[in-house]
């Protein structure tokens, strides 16, 4: 219902806005879960040597500066892969939604994480090849994918799709602090490294079992207080 | 809370349990983890010698004396929080994103005369 003057304020000081529906039902990705538990564990300080305290405003896991950690799902996800052009197995679109990146806060790691599902038997020494690139400019509805410009950020040759695989989006120079997106779009492509008859159906096996999300940090300075002075 | 009675005329300063449960606020349908957490508070009053003995400012000590010499002059020091441990909270935003924030200054380790 509607929040009280208080509660209105102490969101507002966190950081946080009320919830505008329902509780989402997606799960808690296994990261977010091990970078909370990290995160409570170190926030005991007291019981460690003073060398070895964490460093505030730190994501020790992921090795960068930072004080709020965001998962984003591909927003296409649900969108069935259009057909593969030529000799590609998959040809699928990314969306991830950025708007809630606030200028105050400085991005220090955009990680996009490509998960297949470990798809079991499908070629496993098949070896494949990777390319990713950023869909430019609107996209007229309907028109086919091949159609829509793209610059190709980079091509990665794989030697199975059983494992997740990262890519650092920033290492890139695709997002710097000034040119921030309120929408990242990518066009994934995968075909096989090699030639080779692959088992029928396995490239919309491929489209449907991939999971696509971004792991987003970034440092809130105004929430990172200077270490207290030591008492004279 | 815990409430400390005034059965004692001057309980010392000292840090007391406070357990914020975002249940009773309302927020555990967003707020993944944790359930709550303990912020405690300080109370409890600064006079001179107690103030002393607690991690107090050398000028809350001066203050305190002043305080017991002359109270009509000088007020006691206050009691507040002067170490504190960070929180970590993980919850759904608007966007159905799983946030991760990390917040410094969250909870009441120890408190002291200022």
């Amino acid at each position: 219902g509607a929040l009280s003057p208080q509660a209105s304020a102490l969101l507002q000081t966190l950081g946080l806005s009320p919830p505008s529906g329902p509780p989402p039902t997606r799960p808690v990705p296994s990261v977010m879960w091990r970078l909370f538990q990290r995160g409570t564990e170190a926030a005991e300080p007291q019981d460690l040597p003073q060398e070895s305290q964490p460093l505030p405003c730190h994501v020790e896991e992921l090795g960068v500066p930072g004080n709020i950690v965001r998962h984003v799902l591909d927003g296409g996800a649900s969108a069935p892969p259009e057909p593969a052009s030529g000799s590609l197995c998959l040809e699928k679109p990314l969306f991830f939604n950025l708007s809630f990146l606030d200028l105050k806060e400085q991005l220090t790691l955009v990680r996009l994480e490509l998960n297949f599902g470990a798809p079991g038997d499908l070629a496993p020494d098949q070896g494949w090849e990777l390319s990713l690139a950023q869909a430019q400019g609107p996209r007229l509805w309907g028109q086919p994918l091949h159609w829509h410009q793209r610059e190709v950020l980079l091509s990665r040759t794989v030697p199975s799709l059983r494992d997740p695989l990262y890519f650092d989006m920033l290492s890139l120079g695709l997002m710097g602090n000034s040119t921030f997106p309120h929408n990242l779009s990518l066009v994934l492509e995968v075909l096989p490294a090699r030639e080779g008859a692959l088992p029928p159906g396995s490239c919309s096996m491929l489209g449907r079992s991939l999971e696509a999300s971004l792991l987003v940090v970034t440092l809130d300075p105004q929430l990172c207080q200077p270490a207290p002075r030591k008492r004279r | 809370a815990t409430h400390h009675s005034p059965d004692s005329p001057d309980p010392p300063c000292a840090a007391r349990q406070l357990y914020i449960n975002f249940q009773e606020v309302g927020w555990h349908n967003w707020i993944i983890a944790p359930r709550g957490f303990m912020a405690n508070y300080c109370q409890g009053h600064c006079f001179f010698p107690t103030a002393t003995k607690i991690s107090s400012l050398n000028h809350a000590v001066m203050q305190s004396l002043m305080h017991s010499v002359a109270p009509a002059t000088t007020p006691p020091p206050c009691c507040v929080p002067v170490k504190l441990s960070p929180i970590s909270v993980l919850f759904y935003d608007n966007s159905d994103n799983v946030v991760l924030r990390h917040y410094e200054d969250m909870v009441v380790d120890e408190c002291g005369c200022r």
